[in-house]
């Protein structure tokens, strides 16, 4: 009875805000101003939710980095960490594929491991000296959600790009101790006005 | 062994059967 887990995980995996694609390197895609409202108004939500959150864990690109700086107003005292996993990538190459985006099997293969490394180190059944139910922030990417969630669902994970997810957006997965996950949320965008969002 | 196309419950590593 020790060794089997006795608490649920909840984990509310966030897409980064809007940001600007014109930059040269990752520091210059910062946030438009567009995407810091939406940041702003994704951690209203998170706080008007009313959970405790235990921890919040952002990728170590700079538009998550932006995007959690301002989600963290709204959480004040929150643990925060960093993470290169969790940077965004191709995870797997997509069934069917798309035309206008075609990585090189390097990147594939590079990424791929990366993205599955970070899915194996925060999408798991709670520990087993893991009394109490937590509340666990990722903000990250789309790719990286959508593979986590086809991974965590067991769904073939070259399905990964059959989904899409809005700026801001949060989905939420819940882990039971048993193993059991459910997709309570994919994507969620909803507390958002309609001329706030954006995919791209 | 999971049957084809069946929930892998070990699928974290995690099970404590396992």
């Amino acid at each position: 009875e020790n060794k089997k887990p006795k608490a649920t995980r909840h984990i509310l995996l966030i897409r980064h805000s809007q940001y600007n694609l014109n930059g040269h390197s990752d520091k210059d895609r910062t946030l438009t101003g567009l995407g810091q409202e939406q940041a702003e108004l994704t951690g209203q939500r998170l706080a008007t939710l009313g959970l405790k959150y235990d921890v919040l864990i952002h990728s170590s690109m700079t538009r998550a980095v932006e995007t959690a700086n301002i989600i963290s107003k709204y959480i004040p005292g929150i643990q925060r960490v960093s993470c290169d996993l969790l940077r965004e990538g191709a995870p797997i190459e997509p069934d069917p594929p798309i035309n206008h985006w075609k990585p090189d099997s390097v990147q594939y293969y590079e990424d791929g491991a990366r993205i599955e490394a970070a899915f194996r180190r925060y999408i798991h059944r709670a520990e087993t000296n893991q009394l109490e139910d937590t509340y666990e922030i990722i903000i990250c990417h789309a790719n990286v959600i959508r593979y986590f969630v086809c991974r965590a669902l067991q769904f073939p994970s070259e399905g990964w790009l059959r989904m899409g997810l809005n700026h801001g957006s949060i989905t939420w997965l819940t882990i039971r101790p048993s193993g059991r996950v459910i997709l309570r949320t994919l994507g969620d965008s909803g507390f958002m006005p309609p001329e706030k969002v954006t995919r791209s | 062994e999971p049957k084809k196309g069946g929930w892998d419950t070990n699928w974290d590593r995690r099970e404590p059967a396992f």
